[in-house]
């Protein structure tokens, strides 16, 4: 997994 | 389907706070220093980006494949446009954060970057000369999220999957143009003064892109010199233009 997905996929807090 | 005015405040709140580098700047700047401290900073800047964009009401519902594509074209014009709008009241000055402020001269230790450093202010004074007003501002950044070249104007969709995405991409545009062309209305001018104010923002952007590119170029020379060494997120994002 890249960051950037990582970062896309994460709910908001 | 949201009215602008809501549109338009979705995309205002959604702007990222204020980020400092925090970092102890030795002066003189080296090569090295000056590209590590702008790493760092792009680097910072891009985690935000991403929430960023994931506020721009409509965006999650791309595609993940378009959400990545639009991100890893745009980035560095995004990176580009925040640094004019943070610099637009400091004439010579380059705000990249409020801890980290260069002028021209300063560009002068790393190779190449003067010429970009030239281009962004001049581009800056042109956005002082136009009283860039916040909300334009916002507009503008999410119009160059979504203008992709490579997406509108060479891939076509293969797939129902990939129409649906693009389609809703396309709407998505259409709601960030109203939204520039509504800014724009508030500002009490003529209809004429309202179109030649939209055309002269949207030139602008053409400007920005081809900042962004000499600055790729820049970047990717300065990492395969070994100047400075581009890790993590902003490795990914280089990468994807190389």
């Amino acid at each position: 997994h890249t960051k950037l997905l990582q970062l896309l996929t994460t709910k908001p807090e | 389907h949201l009215h602008l005015e809501e549109f338009i405040s979705r995309i205002m709140e959604a702007e990222p706070p204020e980020i400092y580098l925090m970092e102890d700047m030795k002066k003189p700047f080296t090569e090295a220093s000056m590209m590590m401290s702008l790493t760092n900073l792009a680097d910072k800047e891009l985690v935000l980006m991403i929430s960023w964009a994931k506020k721009i009401p409509g965006f999650l519902e791309l595609s993940l494949a378009d959400q990545i594509h639009l991100l890893k074209c745009c980035w560095l014009e995004i990176l580009m446009l925040g640094l004019m709008w943070r610099s637009v009241d400091h004439p010579g000055k380059l705000i990249f954060s409020p801890d980290f402020k260069l002028n021209r001269e300063e560009g002068q230790c790393v190779e190449g970057i003067m010429e970009i450093f030239d281009m962004l202010l001049a581009a800056t004074s042109r956005f002082r000369e136009l009283k860039l007003r916040r909300e334009e501002y916002v507009c503008l950044k999410a119009m160059i999220l979504l203008n992709s070249s490579e997406y509108l104007c060479t891939s076509s969709p293969q797939t129902a999957e990939e129409l649906e995405s693009r389609n809703k991409m396309l709407r998505l545009l259409d709601s960030v143009i109203d939204a520039l062309v509504w800014a724009i209305s508030k500002l009490g001018l003529t209809t004429q003064q309202q179109t030649l104010r939209l055309g002269h923002l949207t030139m602008l952007l053409s400007h920005i892109r081809h900042m962004s590119n000499k600055g790729m170029d820049h970047l990717s020379t300065m990492k395969r010199k070994n100047v400075v060494l581009v890790y993590d997120l902003l490795l990914e994002m280089l990468d994807a233009n190389t």
